[in-house]
């Protein structure tokens, strides 16, 4: 079971629908994946179709009160794919968590669930919020790398490198693997001389960690959400659902 | 002065971008405005110019260091239109305040320094981080009114009641008068039937507060940060500038 962190803490630049797109496209391949919501928005969870009143016990269950990981996990719509829910109740968990000493382990702790393991999932992302809280502090810890979606604008390489080195302080003071799984350029306008320079940037100084597929700006992304289902599924010849799919492929491909 | 928090725990949704723009319309205008980068990664900050190895004192050393906000103000590239940095110091400050039992009143405290006082500001904007934490809190208990842009997308909408539901427990919890000051449509495509819809479900749900002025998305606003400008003079007629500045006469009618 490979545990990966789909993180930044520069807001909407596709984390949460590179989660759900990349876990659809791995599900779709025959892998057995699990998305956690550790948003409070619980917008991954909304974009599967898991709406808020169905969401009985969430991720803040878990962290919070001790509750099993295991025993929060739904299914989905989509065949291998399983999902942890969040609601907003887990905007508080950071105060709430604060007395514990050992409060950054918790996710990591909550992911050695025996009852989980025997679900033998090959991969697990957790869609992270906008920010390097306690929460994302908690993906980090617990997983084996992070994927990093890039959008192709100007604020966002502003974030790249403090995001690179909270990585790096994770790994040291916790003599963790955490490493980059991979950069991911998303919302990219051909046309548009930022998304260029973006690209040419982000190759330079990042060099292999950067995917080759690119994910484009394409409204049917941003519709599919609003169906409930993954753009993989909801426009599947669609431009940015086949982008999602060669990433799928290309990081598979990158596991050996 | 009027202090305005703008602000929506949605990541990616053009809090930074309607801050500055906002902020550079009613300078130019003829309004005294203070700009107060409230988010640690300091987008609000480079976007006017204003490079992080120039950051002596930031918002950091004012609210877990107690230095004067008057001493950490500095002028900006416009008449008009001085800021507050920050740099990424500041996303360790909720931690860090965690023992004062007063830490909400921090900023509140720190605007009202006699000296800032003497500047006649006519507006304060304070640009907020992507979550609902300590730092959006100190915002909104320092504020009159929070102005909330609303990316014309479907996440972005599910967002909205949890915000309001916030703000109303800052109203209620300290005392205080905080309301919304506007909601504000952003990366609005006409030719996009989700747009048409979250502009058709703001205005059933939100009525009047709502503001006319609705801006598009437009690659000129998203390319002028990157030349240390806002667009309102980047790009000075183009749709998006236009937009902002229309804003801009609309906020002012509805100061009365
Ligand atoms: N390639 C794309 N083309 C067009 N729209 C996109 C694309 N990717 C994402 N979007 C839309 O952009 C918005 C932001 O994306 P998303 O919510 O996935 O970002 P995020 O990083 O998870 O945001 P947050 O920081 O709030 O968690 C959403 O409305 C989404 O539907
Ligand atoms: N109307 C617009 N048209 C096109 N691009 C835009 C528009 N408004 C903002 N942008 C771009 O979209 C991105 C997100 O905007 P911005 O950074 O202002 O949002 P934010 O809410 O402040 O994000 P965060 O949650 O990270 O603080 C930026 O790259 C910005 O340049
Ligand atoms: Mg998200
Ligand atoms: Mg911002």
């Amino acid at each position: 079971m490979k545990i990966i962190s789909v993180a930044n803490q520069k807001g909407g630049v596709g984390k949460t629908t590179t989660t759900i797109n990349l876990a659809v496209a791995l599900a779709d391949l025959g892998k057995k994946v699990l998305i956690l919501d550790l948003d409070p928005q619980g917008n991954a969870s909304t974009g599967l179709g898991h709406l808020a009143p169905d969401r009985k016990l969430t991720l803040y269950d878990v962290l919070v009160d001790g509750e099993p990981l295991s025993k929060a996990t739904v299914m989905t719509q989509v065949n291998n794919l399983c999902l942890v829910p969040s609601t907003t109740d887990l905007s508080s968990a950071d105060i709430e968590m604060i007395e514990d000493k050992a409060r950054v382990m918790r996710l990591k702790k909550a992911l050695q669930d025996p009852i989980l393991a025997k679900e033998n999932f090959d991969y697990v992302f957790i869609d992270c919020p906008p920010s390097l809280s306690l929460l994302t502090v908690n993906a980090f810890v617990a997983s084996d790398t992070v994927l990093v979606p890039l959008q192709s604008e100007f604020f966002a390489l502003e974030g790249l490198s403090q995001l690179l080195l909270t990585i790096k302080d994770v790994r040291e003071s916790l003599g963790s693997t955490l490493r980059v799984e991979g950069v991911l350029l998303t919302m990219f306008d051909r046309r548009n001389k930022l998304s260029q320079q973006v690209e040419k940037d982000a190759r330079e100084n990042l060099g292999g960690l950067v995917y080759e597929a690119i994910i484009p700006r394409n409204v049917r992304i941003s519709e599919a959400p609003s169906y409930g289902q993954a753009a993989v599924h909801y426009d599947q010849y669609g431009k940015g659902a086949r982008a999602y799919v060669a990433l799928a492929h290309e990081f598979l491909a990158g596991q050996n």
